[in-house]
């Protein structure tokens, strides 16, 4: 997945990185020090519908060329993550326990074209 | 709101970097407490030792895997009653509350001090609420301890089931085992039961997916 520049308009990952300082939560997370929020924007004009997002075979780069040219898109499609990646938390809860979890999903890794 | 810009998605006036940063924060903090199934972040009244902290993360790491998909809790004990004796106490967890997670591994940390004379008998009983006059106990496990330091002592996780939900209570008895009868009859302490070496439960669950097991051999 490209990650997005100012000017891309398509369907690219958008990167932040959030320090868990800036949250003031660095008392109960004890690691990491912060994560990767990344999120998904961009268009996704009909011949890349369906696109997984990251380098395409010949075969989808046909296959977009026939969509492109086909007069009628077939309704929307959206950007949306198509790679993700789980996040190992190590906190402290409310009774002063150390608690080493894994939350699944949280990282976003690549988008693509629904 | 920037005047010239468009939101590629939405097409929409995009945000001044600042309002987008903080949107951003705002979305870590709900996308955090989701995965973590919190409401809010703890409120913490009692925060271990920074020293007793980092010496417990310190032993896990020494080839601990973390359970795939499941939790790692350490839990550092609340001394409720050290009775008169050398190294009989009364240790209270206030363990996190149960998810659907099955326990399948727990190990109770002590560090015994160097006053050990020769070989200590420890038995380790869980602690139930009063029934009749005297509270109920299970044995849970019976060690023998010849050397001070530390030592991480195997539970059944089958007995460990909290009584009041979240509070474990594990009542040590151990006395020194004849042979060095001259020390045996000074009561000294044999156990760190406060301060940096306080004793801590390790415990690793896992999900109760039924046929977990199978689906991760499949």
């Amino acid at each position: 997945t490209p990650t997005c520049e100012p000017e891309t308009p398509l369907c690219c990952r958008r990167d932040h990185y959030v320090d868990f300082q800036d949250l003031g939560w660095r008392d109960w997370i004890l690691q990491p020090e912060g994560y990767q929020l990344n999120f998904c924007s961009g268009q996704c004009p009909p011949h890349l519908a369906g696109s997984p997002g990251i380098a395409a075979s010949f075969h989808s780069a046909v296959f977009s060329l026939l969509k492109a040219n086909n007069p009628w898109p077939l309704g929307t499609s959206c950007c949306v993550p198509t790679a993700r990646r789980p996040l190992s938390l190590l906190y402290l809860d409310r009774d002063g326990n150390v608690v080493k979890t894994d939350v699944p999903d949280m990282v976003v890794e690549a988008c693509g074209c629904s | 709101q920037g005047a010239e810009s468009v939101c590629p998605s939405c097409g929409g006036p995009t945000l001044e970097p600042q309002a987008e940063r903080a949107l951003v924060l705002e979305l870590a903090k709900q996308q955090i407490l989701e995965g973590l199934q919190l409401t809010s972040r703890p409120r913490i009244t009692h925060p271990p030792p920074q020293a007793a902290l980092t010496r417990a993360l310190r032993r896990l790491q020494q080839g601990s895997v973390a359970p795939e998909n499941g939790e790692e809790v350490i839990s550092f004990a609340t001394i409720t009653d050290s009775s008169t004796s050398t190294c009989s106490s009364m240790l209270t967890f206030h363990l996190p509350t149960p998810r659907s997670y099955h326990l399948y591994h727990a190990r109770l940390w002590l560090h015994v001090l160097p006053t050990l004379p020769g070989t200590l008998s420890l038995r380790i009983f869980r602690w139930g609420p009063r029934r009749k006059r005297r509270g109920s106990r299970v044995l849970l496990a019976e060690h023998q301890m010849t050397t001070p330091g530390w030592h991480a002592l195997t539970l059944p996780s089958s007995g460990l089931r909290a009584e009041e939900p979240g509070v474990l209570k594990l009542r040590l008895d151990c006395r020194p085992l004849e042979g060095n009868s001259t020390a045996a009859r000074q009561p000294r302490w044999l156990l760190d039961t406060t301060g940096e070496q306080r004793p801590f439960l390790e415990l690793k669950t896992r999900p109760n997916e039924p046929g977990a097991g199978r689906a991760r051999r499949r």
